[in-house]
């Protein structure tokens, strides 16, 4: 948005470009205004970029004058930030703004009749989720423009096969407005409402567009992979379908301690209750609940037979909170539980084995240094398992889960307490419930590739998609062939990919007026993304050596990551000295903390008030 | 006080009211094997001249873990946790959280404080305010029970005494001059009590209006009721 609390700065132009080439979006976001006062006025510029986009480039253009963003390493640029702090101006860029976004925020004075021009460039991979890639856009310009303009250009090598776009602040009237097209290759979706078609209402001055702008497409499967080649560098996307379901052995650990009083313990019911019912016959699942101590459901994993999980409903619906949080015994009595299963050959020797653990406090009984918590489930699980967290609320430790997870070849994931939680615990279920194949390793010729991102996988789930991206060191390399092994629902699979060098290249030429390097871009991109996650599990003596490799990459391909920042200079009317800002990367450890605004002490898991609790025995009271 | 008994088997409650002289210390809960006991001290109404109001409340909660060495004072004011030779005070001004070995406690600011202990009860302190200057209430406390099941087959007091269920047959429900309050029979521990059909109000899940719980009310202090009388359960002081 571009807005300014008087009617004195008028907006005439917000573009927002977006070209997608092979799931990598190029997004630049430019905005034109003019202060038609007598006097200067302040105008702010704010994006909501998703937090997995890293912001590339930014530039303000004041009357003709270029005030470029400058990408630096953090240290450098706090640096230079303090310097301007210490003169007590300007604030920190970028901010946690929502579920999915963080926001961009630039606030500059512009002189009377004077024009200014934001234009912010931000870059993201796009994940394949439940069969479908999806980008979303945040519209709210909060006043009226001149012109309005959101174009999407996708360029997919493997053919789009279904294109679609959806504003949650579409009306009758705006719906035909939004153009999609896609033929072959191309894609293309624009949505240009003109200033009255903006309106509110027919004489408002105020704007109807405030929301979410979303592109969802998926690309054609002809095969199970695809590897394409553009000058220098691959990228592998490998997503099978049409496979049979593995069958999962789940255990959800689920923490009942007192602070998940209230709703939170009702949504995670409702979720369970609901997860339940997409349980597939031929998985096998168990309860560990936790609070000072654990229960088990069952001795044993049990088969999802109709009667099985209906006696898992009932015992789902009569938890209740108490007690404290005994993590470390709760992480191994689930590891326990699929050891034994294994070992009695009670589950299907080809079987994907999941933990998922809801948890929204920090351990405070058993045993509590984290540290040692993550080694125990560490040495316990040894690889065989994948465990996935999801952090309920403001109060939890998401770093330490995070960290959990990853070592164990799964992902945390954060669950919002509002009233979607349950939606969310859903939504995170589909995701995993659906594994196809497991131990997934995709392979290439040694000595003709090098920086290779990861390539092990413990599960592949439909509607997923894997993606592996790496750099060509043989120049006269002509074919590059991958070969993937996994095990399926009935054996080993193997596939082979290959595509030639050259020919790929010069195919590639005809779209590079987009922009040329974007494999190698989309390359760094992933590796900046897996080497910071892998630095969160790293051992101390190695997570140097990760940041350097990190940070090198994100300076060279000009990323704002965790270890950069974008200093941005404007100039300051008054003095007539400029003022350092500073553009960061939220990233999730800081954000609770961004969020929480708690200035009381608080030790240990946090609590909300209560809003639903279960019937108490006995109370005495009085009114 | 008004004691409220949920008896779920019967999806029904029983109450009665102990009325006692203020300062007087009620043993609620008494569990000796768990070590773990739970005094409440009374307050009365400010009625000047009026040395002893008809209605107390409690004004002030002891707990006592013995097998932690742990104490807790809970007044309108806030909650002292005394550990070993530890003194933590809060007030009820601040959202905390203190976990000890073998407890969490969260105050919640101005609204309540719940006590987890090791073997799985909970307890809620509930605070109840009135604005300051009022003429006649005092701000004081109410206590739940969660998990009662936990307590060992000792527990006793007059809340701890009906934590392993209470059995009791209604007969003869007839009408009386109001209503809504009919009147019955129970049996009850070898008693015929005449019981009133009335409701009292759970604030455990909202402390505003909270929520009408019907029960049957048991005359006389609880007399029939509870073992022995009510005067059984006075204890010297809160700890």
């Amino acid at each position: 948005s571009l807005h300014d609390p008087s009617d004195d700065i008028e907006i005439y132009s917000v573009n927002i470009q977006s070209q997608i080439t092979s799931r990598f979006a190029h997004n630049v976001i430019t905005s034109r205004a003019v202060n038609r006062a007598d006097q200067s006025r302040e105008v702010s510029f704010d994006v909501d970029l998703p937090k997995t986009a890293f912001i590339t480039n930014f530039t303000m253009v004041i009357d003709g004058v270029t005030y470029p963003g400058v990408i630096k390493e953090k240290e450098a640029a706090k640096k230079q930030y303090e310097k301007a702090v210490s003169r007590g101006q300007s604030a920190g860029l970028v901010r946690a703004s929502g579920r999915k976004t963080e926001k961009f925020t630039v606030s500059v004075n512009v002189a009377p009749q004077s024009k200014i021009t934001f234009e912010l460039i931000y870059e993201e991979l796009l994940k394949r989720n439940l069969g479908k890639y999806e980008m979303f856009i945040k519209v709210r310009p909060k006043k009226l423009v001149q012109s309005f303009q959101i174009d999407v250009d996708i360029n997919e090598p493997q053919g789009i096969s279904f294109l679609d776009a959806q504003g949650t602040f579409m009306t009758n009237d705006l719906l035909p407005l939004v153009h999609k097209s896609f033929s072959g290759e191309k894609g293309h979706v624009s949505f240009k409402p003109t200033i009255d078609q903006q309106r509110s209402c027919s004489n408002c001055s105020t704007t109807q567009l405030d929301g979410d702008f979303t592109v969802t497409y998926d690309v054609n499967r002809e095969t199970p992979g695809n590897i394409q080649v553009v000058n220098g560098y691959f990228v592998h996307f490998f997503a099978p379908s049409k496979l049979k379901e593995v069958p999962k052995n789940i255990i959800f650990i689920i923490d009942r301690s007192i602070s998940m009083i209230g709703l939170k313990m009702q949504q995670t019911k409702e979720a369970l209750l609901k997860i339940l019912d997409d349980v597939k016959e031929h998985d096998h699942f168990n309860f560990v609940i936790f609070d000072w101590g654990v229960e088990i459901w069952e001795q044993s994993l049990v088969k999802a037979t109709p009667e099985n999980l209906n006696r898992a409903k009932e015992y789902v619906r009569n938890l209740y909170p108490k007690g404290w949080t005994n993590i470390n015994d709760a992480l191994l009595s689930a590891i326990s539980l699929l050891d034994q299963a294994h070992d009695a050959r009670s589950v299907p020797k080809r079987s994907a084995s999941l933990i998922i653990f809801m948890t929204d406090g920090q351990p405070s009984t058993g045993e509590r240094n984290l540290d040692k918590i993550q080694e125990n489930a560490r040495n316990a699980i040894r690889g065989k398992y994948s465990l996935y967290s999801l952090g309920f609320g403001v109060g939890v430790d998401y770093p330490f889960l995070e960290k959990l997870s990853l070592e164990n070849s799964g992902v945390a994931r954060r669950i919002y307490e509002e009233s979607d939680a349950a939606l969310q615990m859903e939504g995170f279920y589909d995701e995993v419930a659906n594994p196809t194949l497991m131990d997934i390793e995709l392979q290439y010729p040694e000595n003709a590739i090098s920086d290779v991102t990861q390539n092990k996988f413990k599960h592949y789930f439909d509607g997923s998609e894997i993606v592996v991206a790496g750099r060509i060191t043989d120049n006269d390399l002509n074919w590059l062939t991958a070969d993937v092994t996994a095990e399926g629902e009935e054996d080993t699979l193997n596939y082979t990919h290959s595509a030639k060098v050259q020919e790929e290249s010069e195919a590639v030429e005809q779209q590079q007026y987009i922009f040329g390097d974007f494999t190698e871009r989309l390359w760094a991109y992933l590796t900046i993304q897996q080497l910071l996650e892998k630095r969160i599990s790293a051992p101390a003596n190695e997570k140097g050596n990760l940041t350097a490799r990190a940070l090198a990459l994100s300076l060279k391909y000009q990323f704002v990551t965790p270890l950069t920042s974008m200093v941005v200079t404007k100039p300051e009317e008054k003095t007539g000295e400029e003022e350092a800002m500073i553009a960061d990367k939220f990233v999730e450890g800081q954000e609770s903390q961004a969020q929480s605004s708690y200035s009381a002490p608080r030790v240990g898991s946090s609590y909300s008030a209560p809003r639903y609790s279960p019937p108490p025995t006995s109370f005495v009271d009085s009114d | 006080p008004h004691f409220i008994i949920r008896v779920p088997e019967k999806e029904d409650a029983l109450c009665f009211n102990i009325q006692e002289t203020p300062g007087a210390v009620l043993n609620l809960i008494s569990d000796p094997e768990l070590g773990i006991a739970v005094n409440g001290e009374l307050i009365g109404k400010k009625e000047p001249g009026n040395v002893a109001p008809t209605e107390t409340y409690f004004g002030k909660i002891g707990i006592v873990i013995t097998k932690l060495d742990v104490r807790l004072e809970v007044t309108a004011q806030g909650v002292t946790v005394l550990s070993g030779a530890r003194n933590v005070a809060l007030t009820w001004q601040e959202d905390v959280t203190l976990t000890e070995e073998g407890f969490n406690l969260q105050v919640n600011k101005m609204e309540n404080a719940l006590l987890s202990m090791g073997d799985g009860a909970t307890f809620i302190i509930v605070l109840h305010q009135f604005r300051k200057g009022d003429p006649l209430h005092r701000d004081f406390l109410g206590f739940y029970t969660l998990d009662s099941h936990r307590f060992s087959e000792r527990v006793h007091g007059l809340l701890g005494q009906f934590f392993h269920g209470v059995d009791y047959e209604i007969s003869n429900i007839h009408k009386t001059a109001d209503p809504e309050k009919p009147d019955a029979s129970m049996r009850v521990k070898d008693s015929l009590l005449t019981v009133t059909r009335g409701w009292q109000k759970d604030y455990s899940k909202d402390l505003q209006s909270g929520s009408r719980v019907q029960c049957w009310f048991v005359h006389n202090n609880g007399q029939g009721l509870i073992d022995g009388t009510h005067t059984d359960y006075i204890v010297p002081d809160l700890f």
